[in-house]
This record gives C-alpha cells, sequence and structure tokens, in this order.
C-alpha cells in the first residue's frame, strides 16, 4: 500500500515537464524516505536523478519498498489534468499494474482519479559515488537557460571554463563564434539572482549543447542551479525543489578530437 | 558522435 499525498501538486506537473524529453520510460522507486527516480536518456549518455522526500509530503504511507514503471509521456498527460493549484496523490497497491493520480482542488469541490497502466522496464542502476568537484556555480536558473538558448543557435556544443575570472560558456558554429563570461557577483538585493564561483582548480569541459537545452526544461523548480564540474567526471547540473528535494542531471563531457 | 563518451564510462552499473 502506498499513499503519497502532495499540497503542492505542481511540483510533482513541473517534474514531469523538466524530465520526460529526455528519457520515456522510468522506474519509480517508493521507500520510507521518498519518492525518487534514476534513469539514463536513450543513447546512455545523461541521466536523471530525482528526489522527493518523504517529510515534503503532507501524508506519506509506503509500506514497503516498492518500484512502479511508468512511461513518462502517460504520466504527463494525466499529470496535465491536475489543476495548479491542486492537491495530487498517488496511490498505488502491492501487486497491482496500475497506479492512481488523485487531484483535488484546493476547495474540495472538485475531486478527480486518474489510473495509469503501469509497466515493466528493465533499467540500469548507476551507482553515483560522492566526489569532489574542481569547480561549483551557483547561478540563476533563468541565466543559465537563456545562455544555453543562445549559445545552440550558435552551435552544437558548449564549452564550460572556469577560471579565477568566472565562467566562461562558449561555442562555435558555422556562422561563427559565442563567449559569454560571467563573473562571480554577489553583492544582488536578492540571493538568487547571485552568480558564485566556488574553484578549487580550474576546469574547462565541453558539453552536448542539445542535452544542457533539455534540462533547463526544469528551469521552473528553482531559481538557482548548480553546476557541478571536474575532468574525468559528467557534470551535474542541480535543480533544488524546495524542502522537498532535487532534479540532478547528469551528462558526460565530450572528448576534445 | 563518436567522442562523445557513455555515462557506463564514468560510473558502475549497480
Amino acid at each position: 500500500m502506498l499513499e503519497l499525498r502532495l499540497v503542492q501538486g505542481s511540483l510533482l506537473k513541473k517534474v514531469l515537464e523538466a524530465i520526460k524529453d529526455l528519457v520515456n520510460d522510468a522506474n519509480f522507486d517508493c521507500s520510507s524516505s521518498g519518492f525518487s527516480l534514476q534513469a539514463m536518456d536513450s543513447s546512455h549518455v545523461a541521466l536523471v536523478a530525482l528526489l522527493l522526500r518523504a517529510e515534503g509530503f503532507e501524508h506519506y504511507r509506503c509500506d514497503r519498498n516498492t518500484s512502479m514503471g511508468m512511461n513518462l509521456g502517460n504520466m504527463s498527460k494525466m499529470l496535465k489534468c491536475a489543476g495548479n493549484d491542486d492537491i495530487i496523490t498517488i496511490k498505488g497497491d502491492d501487486g497491482s499494474d496500475t497506479v492512481t493520480f488523485m487531484f483535488e482542488s484546493p476547495t474540495q469541490d472538485k475531486i478527480a482519479d486518474f489510473e495509469m497502466k503501469l509497466m515493466d522496464i528493465d533499467s540500469e542502476h548507476l551507482g553515483i559515488p560522492e566526489a569532489e568537484y574542481q569547480a561549483i556555480v551557483t547561478m540563476p536558473s533563468s541565466e543559465f537557460a537563456r545562455i544555453c538558448k543562445d549559445l545552440a543557435s550558435i552551435g552544437d556544443t558548449v564549452v564550460i571554463s572556469v577560471t579565477k575570472e568566472g565562467v566562461k560558456f562558449s561555442t562555435r558554429g558555422d556562422i561563427g563564434t559565442a563567449n559569454i563570461v560571467l563573473r562571480q557577483n554577489t553583492t544582488v538585493d536578492k540571493p538568487e539572482d547571485a552568480t558564485v564561483i566556488e574553484m578549487n582548480e580550474p576546469v574547462s569541459l565541453t558539453f552536448a549543447l542539445r542535452y544542457m537545452n533539455s534540462f533547463t526544461k526544469a528551469t521552473s523548480l528553482s531559481n538557482t542551479v548548480k553546476i557541478s564540474l571536474s575532468s574525468e567526471l559528467p557534470v551535474v547540473v542541480e535543480y533544488k525543489i524546495a524542502e522537498m528535494g532535487y532534479v540532478r542531471f547528469y551528462l558526460a563531457p565530450k572528448i576534445e578530437e | 558522435a563518436n567522442n562523445q563518451p557513455k555515462l557506463s564510462a564514468f560510473f558502475t552499473l549497480k
């Protein structure tokens, strides 16, 4: 028996919009600690890791560890039927091949049940160890989205370089080149507008912009994004979900030809 | 695009 009641149902709607284009099918894992997911894109180049902690739900009941295979496109279709202010409850029974999403309007005058078929998914779980990163950049998520979108109109890849001067996003394509440098800026009115660069040593890595742009679909989940860089490791692009957890995207760097 | 490694080059399967 599983029953997870999320008052801020819009969070789940946003999570699905953030990940459904990157991953088609995924197993949602439910345990006493929370509701989570780890899945790779079909080419196994990028990975999404989601955590919604149990404490973030108004009511959280998960009698035993459960894995529910869902088609994210279908799940998104169902969640789009929930209002932005709706309370969403995820319900499942042991051994059942369906999951139910219940949507309640804030005034409780409309209650909807959507039952979705589950699927068997052979997913490969990767062990992701804690790592030291050479540089961690925290910046407004909207600025990161803007940069990725702008650069994708010029080139296919972005070189992200962190030095003590700042963080540089560069691309080149048939029509020319582009460089965008952000300097650390903590003298802002609102903390979420700050750009903070923590650098242990300079680092420069190349990534496919197609994936970076896909990650920015999570922009509405958080005002800030944290980009952790290390040579020898996939980049981590993390959007914190207030009070609840995170969506993290991992992307393997391209090797210079 | 053969200069794009997969994640399995960095992380091990559990």
